[in-house]
């Protein structure tokens, strides 16, 4: 079974395409070094800091999350979304330890409202419910 | 957790979720993320503000949002009710936190009237107030609108007086007359009475959102008791020129309308 992986491995790391301007040799799943492992990030987004207070009233911002690691998304021309979970889901088989199920269900955000000025000055307080991400991404 | 830094570096406690600098196209992508979230085609430049204060729609626009976000809020607190605190009332009335609870938008629109008319003592005093409806996003309905009025009390040579405020919709203007008017609601004042007066303006807003010509605006006239007519000013009523928090302005509650444009058999 070793051999086996190691084929796996190897097939793998030709179907990726290697980004050379980057220069990133995929990371070795199976090496004890969890540096890269996937992991789901917080961020707060700061209207301020956007530098957008000036017509947003509230909130002051918001909290979001993304994912970092070996479920980036190297969104180029032969890697998209779909492709990459379907290869999240072949290295979810072999070591389910080591990276989060990938998923392209539909996720419900929460609801949120807004208070914000128009060009003209008006004021505009609108509630943004039912709000659905359609995107694929270790959940 | 529960810590984070500002750009300035300032410790701001935003629960548990760590804050650091955006790069510049991390910033771009971010801001172009949430104006589609939004619905906005860009982002919006509002005329220039007084730094940091608010006149009083978008006072009266922030209340309704703290009433909606306390809201949220009390759902989570009746979960958790150990985190329950106490909170100021709200200005709101009761009746404008039933339209929040209904509406999906709540929109303030700000006063585009110019000047106050003032005639010959043979005819009428009276305020104008005009407001741009036209930016309405499709598919919205008014569920309800109000047009909002802040009275001072009035001291001096009419402060034992008791007023007749009317309110009249702007059916149609003539150049060198007064114009066609229609009474949407008349009010007895005291001299001494001060705070916001509401006046329900929900039909007059439906027909300018589905009529824009329609839409001539509001006049406010007022009277003393012995049917002297008056500036509005001169019964306390505060105007453009008053203090910011207290100007004339009206808000228009929307819900997603219904209506489904239903293919011809």
């Amino acid at each position: 079974s070793t051999g086996g992986k190691r084929r796996q491995q190897n097939r793998n790391r030709s179907t990726q395409p290697q980004d050379a301007s980057r220069g990133s040799s995929l990371p070795d799943y199976n090496s004890s070094d969890q540096k890269t492992a996937c992991r789901k990030h917080e961020l707060y987004v700061s209207f301020r800091e956007l530098g957008w207070q000036d017509w947003i009233i509230a909130p002051d911002g918001y909290a979001a999350n993304y994912c970092d690691g070996e479920c980036s998304f190297p969104l180029n021309a032969h890697m998209n979304a779909t492709n990459h979970a379907i290869v999240q889901t072949l290295v979810h088989l072999m070591n389910p330890e080591n990276v989060p199920k990938p998923c392209c269900a539909p996720t419900k955000l929460h609801a949120i409202s807004v208070l914000y000025f128009d060009d003209n000055s008006n004021v505009i307080l609108k509630k943004y419910k039912n709000m659905v991400v359609r995107a694929c991404g270790c959940h | 957790a529960g810590s984070s830094f500002s750009v300035d570096g300032n410790v701001e406690a935003h629960a548990g979720f760590m804050h650091r600098r955006l790069r510049t196209h991390e910033k771009r992508e971010m801001q172009k993320e949430i104006l589609s979230v939004l619905g906005l085609p860009h982002r919006p430049r509002p005329h220039l503000l007084s730094q940091g204060k608010y006149n009083s729609a978008p006072l009266f626009m922030l209340d309704l949002y703290n009433t909606i976000s306390s809201e949220d809020k009390s759902q989570i607190l009746d979960r958790y009710p150990s985190m329950r605190t106490t909170q100021s009332p709200p200005l709101a009335t009761y009746q404008e936190t039933a339209f929040l609870n209904d509406a999906d938008m709540v929109m303030s629109f700000v006063n585009l009237a110019e000047y106050d008319r003032e005639f010959s003592p043979q005819r009428r005093h009276h305020k104008e107030f005009k407001f741009n409806l036209s930016q309405i996003p499709e598919g919205e309905a008014v569920t309800a609108a109000e047009f909002r009025l802040y009275k001072e009390c009035v001291s001096g040579a009419f402060r034992n007086e008791t007023f007749l405020l009317k309110v009249y919709q702007v059916v149609k203007e003539h150049p060198n007359r007064e114009a066609d008017l229609f009474l949407l609601e008349s009010r007895v004042l005291w001299a001494a009475e001060e705070g916001w007066l509401e006046f329900d303006i929900t039909a007059t807003s439906n027909l300018w959102v589905m009529s824009p010509v329609h839409n001539l605006g509001l006049q406010v006239s007022i009277e003393t008791s012995s049917g002297q007519s008056i500036g509005c000013k001169e019964a306390g009523l505060v105007g453009r020129d008053g203090a910011l928090e207290k100007q004339p302005f009206m808000v228009a509650f929307f819900k997603v309308s219904e209506v489904h444009i239903r293919s011809a058999r």
